[in-house]
Order: C-alpha cells, then sequence, then structure tokens
C-alpha cells in the first residue's frame, strides 16, 4: 500500500508505463497519466491501494460514460465510418441484428460503392440478420445511395437506418470531403441525420488510431467508438488517448467475427482486460 | 521533430570533445519517445537504445554537425541496419510446379487486395500467376478476389460448394499445371494467432502444399501487438516475408521495425494503395526516415 503523501515508486511507474505503452495508450498520454497520479498521491487524495488498483479507477474514470445508442428520432439514422479494414461493415451486421432483436425496423444502406463486392459482403449480412438493404450500382455515388436510403427509411416507417461506407484513410482529402458530402445530404433528406455518427477502431491499431480520430472527429462530428477484434491481442489502449483528448464515449466492442459477437461497452470489463 | 528536439536538449554543447554519457542518455530519451510515438515494440525499442548507447559511447562530438544530429545519424544508421540494410531485399521465387506463394495475416490487414497486387507484379516479371480464394468464411470473400482478377485479367480459383480450404489448394494445383499457370497465389481468411483451430488450418496448409513463400501481411498502423502476431505465425506455420500495407497513410510504420528485429525475415513489399497497382519493393532507409520523422 502507498504510505500518504509519498510519490509512486520507481518500480510503480516502470510497470504502469510497460501495461500502458504494451496497451497502445501512448507514450505521451502515458506520461501525463502517470503525473497525474503522481500529483495525487503527493496530495494525499490517493492514500492507499496497489499501484494496478490505483490506476485501474483512474482509467475507469477516464473512460466515462459509455454512449448507449437512444433510438428518438425515426428513423433514427447511423453512419459507420473508419479507416479500411476495421470491422464496419461486419460491425453494421451485428449492430442490426442487435436492433432487430430489440423489436426494431431496421434498414440498412450499402455506401460502400467503391470496394470489390463490398455492397455483395453487407447483403449477406442483411440476408443473415433477416433485414432490408438499399444498394447502389458499383461506383455509384455513395452520397446518392444514403440519401435514397434515408428517404425510404423514412417513407416506410423503418425505426433504425444503419449506413456503410468505404473504407478511408483520414489523410485522403477527397475521400474525406466525400464523408462531408454524405453528411450534409443524408441531413437534408431527413432533419437531425444522421444522428449517430460511429468511428470503428482496430483494437490492433497503434498511434495512429489518435490521428484517425481527430480527423474523422473534425470532418464529421463523431458521437460515438466501436472497437472492433478486442478477441485478439490487442487491447485497443488507444482509444483512452481519444477519449482524453475528443471527448468521444466508447459505444461497443467488437469480440468476433459471428452476428452476436458485440459487447455494449463496460469501462470495467476493458480496463480489467487491459490491466490482466 | 525529433531532430528539433534533439537540438533542444542539445544547445549547450559546442563541438569539442566526445559526447558525454549524459548527453547520450538525454538525447536517447527523445529517441525513445519517437520511438514508441512510431509504434515500435516496448521490448524492442529497450534493446535498441541500449545497443546504440554503447555505440555512442565514446563516439566523438563531429564539428560539422549539431550532437542532436549526430545522436539521429547513429540511430538512423542503426535503423537501417535493422530493417534489412541499404538497398532493396529481392525476392526469392524458385520454379516448381506451380510455384506457391501464400498470403496470411490478422483480419482486415490487406490480403485479399494484395493477392492483386502481387499478382501483376509477378505477372510484369513474366510469371503466369492465377490467384486462389481459400476464405471460405468472410461473406462474399470469393467473389471479392474474383472481381479483383476480372480488373487485372488474372484468373481465380473459387472453392466449390462446401469445399475445404486444402482441397481447394490440391484442385488449384491440378488446374494449374493442366493450364500451365507458373505460380499460385493462395489468398487465406483472416484469423488471430491466438486461434488454435484457425491456425491449425494455416499449419495444415503448409505442410500439405509446402509454399515456396509464405507473406505475412501486416497493417501498418498495427501498434504493440505485431510483435505477438509476427511471432506466433512464424512460430506455427514459418513466415518468409513481410507484406506491410497501407502506408500510403500517416501511421509511422514502427511495427516494421518490430517484426523485422524479432522474427528477423525480411520486410519485402509495401502497400501504398487500395488500386492493383498500389505496391512497392521495401527500402530500409526510407522506412527509418519515416519512423524517425
Ligand atoms: N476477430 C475479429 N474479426 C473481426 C471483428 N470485426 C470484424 N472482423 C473481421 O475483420 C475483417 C474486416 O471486416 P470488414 O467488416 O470487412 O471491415 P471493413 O471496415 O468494412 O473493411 P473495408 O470496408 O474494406 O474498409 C473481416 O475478416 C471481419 O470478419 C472482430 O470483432 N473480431
Ligand atoms: N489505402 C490502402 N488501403 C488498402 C491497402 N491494402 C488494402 N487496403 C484496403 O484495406 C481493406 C482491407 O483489405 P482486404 O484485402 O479486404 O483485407 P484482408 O486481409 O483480405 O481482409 P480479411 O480477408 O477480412 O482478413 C480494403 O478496404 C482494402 O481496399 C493499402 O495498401 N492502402
Ligand atoms: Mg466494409
Ligand atoms: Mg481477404
Amino acid at each position: 500500500a502507498l504510505p500518504f503523501g509519498k510519490k509512486l515508486t520507481r518500480e510503480d511507474i516502470e510497470l504502469v508505463e510497460e501495461i500502458l505503452i504494451g496497451a497502445d495508450v501512448g507514450v505521451i498520454t502515458t506520461e501525463e497519466i502517470i503525473e497525474e497520479l503522481n500529483e495525487a498521491v503527493k496530495n494525499g487524495e490517493i492514500t492507499g491501494g496497489d499501484a494496478i488498483s490505483i490506476l485501474e479507477e483512474r482509467l475507469i474514470d477516464e473512460l466515462g460514460e459509455p454512449l448507449r445508442i437512444d433510438v428518438r428520432a425515426k428513423p433514427h439514422i447511423i453512419l459507420v465510418v473508419g479507416v479500411n479494414g476495421t470491422g464496419k461493415t461486419t460491425t453494421i451486421g451485428k449492430l442490426a441484428h442487435r436492433f432487430k432483436n430489440d423489436g426494431k425496423k431496421v434498414l440498412l444502406a450499402a455506401g460502400d460503392t467503391f470496394r470489390a463486392a463490398a455492397s455483395e459482403q453487407l447483403a449477406v449480412w442483411a440476408e443473415r440478420v433477416g433485414v432490408d438493404m438499399v444498394m447502389g450500382q458499383h461506383s455509384s455515388d455513395p452520397a446518392a445511395v444514403i440519401f435514397d436510403a434515408a428517404k425510404k427509411a423514412g417513407a416506410k416507417d423503418y425505426d433504425v437506418l444503419i449506413a456503410d461506407t468505404a473504407g478511408r484513410l483520414h489523410t485522403k482529402k477527397n475521400l474525406m470531403e466525400e464523408l462531408k458530402k454524405i453528411v450534409r445530404v443524408v441531413g437534408k433528406a431527413v432533419e437531425g441525420a444522421p444522428h449517430d455518427t460511429l468511428l470503428v477502431i482496430d483494437a490492433t491499431t497503434g498511434q495512429n488510431g489518435l490521428a484517425q480520430a481527430e480527423v474523422f472527429h473534425s470532418a464529421i462530428k463523431l458521437t460515438g467508438i466501436i472497437i472492433t477484434k478486442l478477441d485478439g491481442t490487442g487491447k485497443g489502449g488507444i482509444a483512452i488517448a481519444i477519449r482524453r483528448k475528443l471527448g468521444v464515449p466508447i459505444c461497443a466492442i467488437g469480440t468476433g467475427e459471428k452476428i452476436d459477437d458485440f459487447v455494449d461497452f463496460s469501462p470495467q470489463d476493458y480496463v480489467k482486460a487491459m490491466l490482466e | 521533430q525529433l531532430t528539433e528536439r534533439l537540438n533542444q536538449a542539445f544547445k549547450s554543447l559546442t563541438g569539442r570533445g566526445k559526447l558525454s554519457e549524459k548527453n547520450i542518455a538525454d538525447g536517447l530519451r527523445e529517441v525513445r519517445r519517437a520511438l514508441l510515438e512510431a509504434d515500435v515494440n516496448f521490448k524492442v525499442v529497450k534493446s535498441f537504445i541500449e545497443s546504440v548507447q554503447q555505440e555512442a559511447v565514446g563516439e566523438k562530438v563531429m564539428k560539422s554537425i549539431t550532437p542532436g544530429q549526430q545522436i539521429i545519424k547513429i540511430v538512423h544508421d542503426k535503423l537501417v541496419d535493422l530493417l534489412g540494410g541499404r538497398g532493396v531485399q529481392s525476392i526469392k521465387l524458385p520454379k516448381a510446379n506451380p510455384t506457391i506463394v501464400m498470403l496470411v495475416g490478422l483480419q482486415g490487414s490487406g490480403k485479399t487486395t494484395h493477392a492483386a497486387k502481387l499478382a501483376v507484379w509477378l505477372r510484369e516479371r513474366k510469371w503466369n500467376p492465377a490467384m486462389v480464394a481459400l476464405d471460405v468464411y468472410r461473406p462474399a470473400a470469393a467473389q471479392q478476389l474474383q472481381i479483383l482478377g476480372n480488373q487485372i485479367s488474372v484468373p481465380v480459383i473459387v472453392p466449390q460448394m462446401l469445399e475445404t480450404p486444402l482441397s481447394c489448394a490440391n484442385r488449384s494445383i491440378a488446374e494449374a499445371q493442366m493450364k500451365g499457370y507458373d505460380i499460385l497465389i493462395l489468398d487465406t481468411a483472416g484469423r488471430l494467432q491466438i486461434d488454435d483451430e484457425m491456425m491449425r488450418e494455416l499449419e495444415e496448409l503448409q505442410l500439405r502444399l509446402r509454399p515456396q513463400c509464405v507473406f505475412l501481411v501486416v497493417d501498418a498502423m498495427t501498434g504493440q501487438t505485431a510483435v505477438e502476431v509476427g511471432q506466433e505465425f512464424a512460430r506455427r506455420v514459418g513466415i518468409d516475408g513481410f507484406i506491410l500495407t497501407k502506408l500510403d497513410g500517416d501511421a509511422k510504420g514502427g511495427a516494421a521495425l518490430s517484426l523485422r528485429a524479432v522474427v528477423g525475415k525480411p520486410i519485402l513489399f509495401i502497400g501504398t494503395g487500395e488500386k492493383t497497382d498500389a505496391i512497392e519493393p521495401f527500402y530500409p532507409d526510407r522506412m527509418a526516415n519515416r519512423i524517425l520523422g
């Protein structure tokens, strides 16, 4: 136990560093967290417990409230975005399954009109889940596909529309402009849309995850983050840096490739898994 | 930038005598941060910094460059060395009947896309390639490879109804021999290195097919876990080289150093875009600049 008013020991700091850096929290965020913990110990805000348990408490606190999607609007439109290969299309299948089980009428929009077999991939998910899907021609304007889907969602009384988009590196200005256009256009189709914009991040991503979140968030306002592939050895620690810097909450995590490998985000479970 | 940060750290130094242990320790603290920020593995950074430290001790302070620049030069040269040395490492593809290249890796790393890129690259070098879709799990995986094959006019062999990957692979070998394809590119399903059943599938493919070249396809934005992934694929399947993808983004790509240092196999190609021509050979000194930049 830490004696009142003392600093964290050299060993404590090295242990915390290794855990946080090893989890992809990043060296700068890690240094900040260690500094804050040191201050808290010096000021007597923390008077006991080992380094790991005070770290656990701090990280859980840091992550704040998870995002729980609140299907208020009708149709409630969710835009799913992120860089290439993170798990957007698969996650949409899982999300659709979740909403359908909650008794919602769900529509999907195959907004990736670029990548080979992207719409076909989403179509398989639509069929598995038992929901309708709107798709366009290959190379058609994704904004047009999503606009049509939004109009249909409104006209045909759907509760939720989930729009898939093509993976895009945040460094590609023209692709980020395309995304801004999608947001403008869907807002014209349905007032207040998109009601949620979710960034999908791969749990194995390192520091680039923060740049991704920053650029996507400044281009189109994110309402939540989904971390996929947490069934692997990646810890997704960059989500902590993202939460600290941008304040965007985490909504859910992907824990596999099957339809129900989808878990509401729990800061406690997530931090415990990171620290073991 | 690292150079500026190091110059700041060494403002008071003049170009005389040797770099002191303290100079080096201060400089290396900045280098360590830069390497970790670039996603180089924590343990790899530790041993890298230690070896640079040993090399830097006693180096004479050079008159023509600042101490900060001098430390960077030592670090840069060592990085280039670790990444494979000057120049490009060429891929060895012995003739077999047919030669078999297999792509493996985590989900979403870019395997399917790079199968097509490799097919184009090989054809430019007078091979007659065909691609084989061995991913029987992901929705529309075979279709994805087929569409790419159509785009580049390379034949694609896809699994039949309920056919296993091994059976499809064997059938593609027979087809290659019959139709004169001299190289087959096998695209496998993405998998976690800790998924025992999926890793056993790969072990069996490797054992039965004896591919001449197994590439681990790795996303350049992969963080600290790259080492665990690389080691496990190398241990269970055997890796001949890496393809580092999505380098057209701004990920520093430190995973490259971690993989090369820990697995000891070369990075042979990098992916620089979504189109089928976006593949280049790997240049260690360009990568070193990127990691340190
Ligand atoms: N293990 C694991 N694999 C996942 C998870 N989520 C998605 N995947 C896999 O990751 C790969 C990529 O998933 P996609 O849904 O195609 O990813 P995407 O972001 O839509 O990809 P692009 O549209 O090409 O940018 C697939 O093989 C999925 O099965 C997860 O939570 N765990
Ligand atoms: N910008 C960029 N995108 C890439 C690159 N390589 C692949 N991609 C994209 O990354 C995403 C995933 O590529 P895939 O080829 O489907 O990846 P995979 O490893 O086959 O995925 P699984 O089969 O699900 O494991 C797609 O959107 C590709 O277009 C690259 O070098 N640069
Ligand atoms: Mg997709
Ligand atoms: Mg694939």
